[in-house]
């Protein structure tokens, strides 16, 4: 029930947006970003990766997140499709 | 399972591998290991669907379309290795860049094989798997039974037994369709090393190469000797050596003769004769009462064919040569010899006769061979062969050498100056050690 450290969280959204599931990074569009925007990321990740969708970074989550694996993105295009999306609103 | 959405046009692709492991802990992985490791990795996705893989010279200038690289840290493609852990490899999906289908493993990682030190690294063979599928067009699968689930979930298993999970069957399968044909194989070119042996059981986990049932080269008695195109081949049960022109023998441990010479049945258990036919250069193997004729190291079809066909009575032979005096095939069997005629096919008349006309030579003889630029004949029994000089066959008395020290690379025999030493633990028996036992 605690609160995930912020190194976690910090670690967590790296993680979440190396394998697809969050959209880089973009200073024009931080809203992408929220905390609804994490939590959904993180209940994808987990129903990938066969965990219980918490939408929270807990500890089956952080575990999963440090196992060994495949650089390559579970989510591919996720990135492109959401450029592509902005480019549209736009 | 998941799609890229790219695949490849073509249908036979070629690779190599590029870098091997040069890491400290990978330094047990030669690269035949490697090379072994990735075909069979390879032919787990040839086998489901019509694509074939064709191995690449290492040395060749040709750029093959998957291309294996062990590397670290940043290595100029945008995915950096992240050492021990962490992410453990990837590959590029297929396509026209040329990085297309490339496969990186991180060598900061321990790989293991065939299950040993399982819980000490990673299995190279399953991560090949999994990255393969990646250079073939498959994207990550949320099944966590999928060999393309992207976490590491320790070794799938014997390279021999392993099976694709239905997710990954039909993946794949959407992508190239399925493989009409069972015979169209994962094809290596003559140039590459013949596969390590891999053995069909998981070997102690203490033993990082398993060498359970490997013959001791030393102790001779090889089961058939032959001169195939210059090199000297000595086979004793499922394996074989090689001796290169120079007479350097290319390892010291046997390699396994179905990775090599294809197309023999698989549960032989030792090869009576072989030699390279004159003429065509077909290389002809005998086992027990039949023959197959190999073109290069693969069978042809239609074999094998009862080695009575060559006039010989049935039983078989202990050992045949080309005796490069006359061009003559000749075959042993306990203390009789015949001459055959390859051109014209027809054993030549007045023949059985003793092996005792070729003066100095015993009975029962492993194998013969012509050898050398002045085409000597050898003739090879237990642990000793003896030379005939060039069409001689009264120049071998009492002139017997060591197999074990001149070919096989082993240490001389202690002298007879040293005493056998006496078993402290019996009063009757005397033992001898022998450096090489």
């Amino acid at each position: 029930s605690a609160r995930p450290r912020s190194v976690d969280v910090s670690k967590g959204v790296d993680w979440l947006t190396r394998y697809g599931y969050l959209p880089p990074p973009d200073p024009m569009t931080a809203q992408l970003q929220t905390r609804e925007g994490i939590e959904e990321a993180i209940r994808t990740m987990q129903r990938f990766g066969g965990l219980k969708e918490t939408g929270k970074l807990d500890a089956a989550t952080l575990s999963l997140m440090q196992k060994p694996r495949c650089s390559l993105p579970d989510i591919i295009g996720t990135s492109e499709l959401l450029r592509r999306r902005r480019r549209r609103r736009r | 399972y998941a799609l890229s959405g790219l695949l490849w046009q073509k249908r036979s692709l070629t690779w190599k591998v590029n870098t091997y492991p040069k890491s400290e802990q990978n330094k047990n992985l030669d690269s035949q290991t490697i090379d072994s490791i990735m075909y069979y990795a390879l032919k787990v996705w040839g086998d489901a669907v019509p694509l074939t893989f064709q191995q690449l010279s290492p040395k060749g200038s040709d750029t093959p379309d998957i291309v294996v690289d062990f590397s670290s840290s940043y290595h100029d493609d945008g995915y950096p290795f992240d050492g021990a852990g962490g992410t453990l490899a990837h590959a590029f999906f297929p396509g026209e860049h040329p990085i297309s289908g490339d496969t990186h493993f991180d060598d900061e990682e321990t790989w293991t094989i065939l299950q040993q030190g399982a819980d000490q690294g990673t299995d190279l063979y399953t991560v090949a798997i999994h990255e393969f599928g990646h250079a073939l067009g498959l994207a990550h699968s949320s099944s966590s039974s999928s060999i393309m689930a992207p976490y590491y979930q320790g070794p799938v298993g014997h390279p021999t037994t392993f099976q694709l999970h239905t997710d990954d069957l039909q993946g794949i399968q959407q992508l190239y369709g399925r493989k009409d044909s069972p015979s169209k194989p994962t094809t290596r070119t003559m140039t590459t090393p013949a596969l390590p042996k891999v053995p069909s059981q998981p070997p102690p986990r203490a033993t990082r190469f398993p060498q359970p049932n490997l013959p001791n080269r030393c102790l001779g008695d090889f089961d058939a000797i032959a001169n195939i195109r210059g090199e000297v081949f000595f086979f004793k049960n499922e394996f074989f050596w090689r001796i290169q022109r120079t007479g350097s023998l290319v390892s010291l441990n046997p390699a396994q003769v179905s990775n090599f010479w294809k197309g023999l049945p698989k549960n032989f258990k030792k090869i009576d004769a072989v030699y390279e036919r004159p003429g065509d250069s077909k290389i002809v193997f005998i086992i027990r009462d039949q023959y197959w004729l190999f073109k290069d190291t693969t069978v042809l079809p239609g074999y094998p064919r009862p080695l009575t066909e060559f006039g010989l009575p049935s039983g078989g032979v202990d050992a045949a040569f080309i005796w490069a005096h006359n061009g003559k095939t000749y075959f042993f069997r306990n203390k009789y010899f015949w001459r055959y005629d390859e051109q014209k096919r027809t054993m030549d008349q007045g023949y059985p006769k003793e092996v005792s006309l070729w003066q100095g030579i015993p009975e029962d003889l492993d194998d013969v061979i012509s050898w050398g630029e002045a085409g000597d004949t050898y003739f090879f029994k237990g642990n000793e062969y003896w030379i005939q000089k060039k069409g001689g066959i009264d120049q071998a008395i009492g002139t017997s050498k060591s197999v074990a020290v001149d070919w096989m690379r082993c240490s001389p025999r202690p002298t007879a100056s040293q005493p056998p030493v006496k078993n402290p633990k019996s009063k009757d028996k005397v033992c001898t050690c022998d450096f090489n036992a």
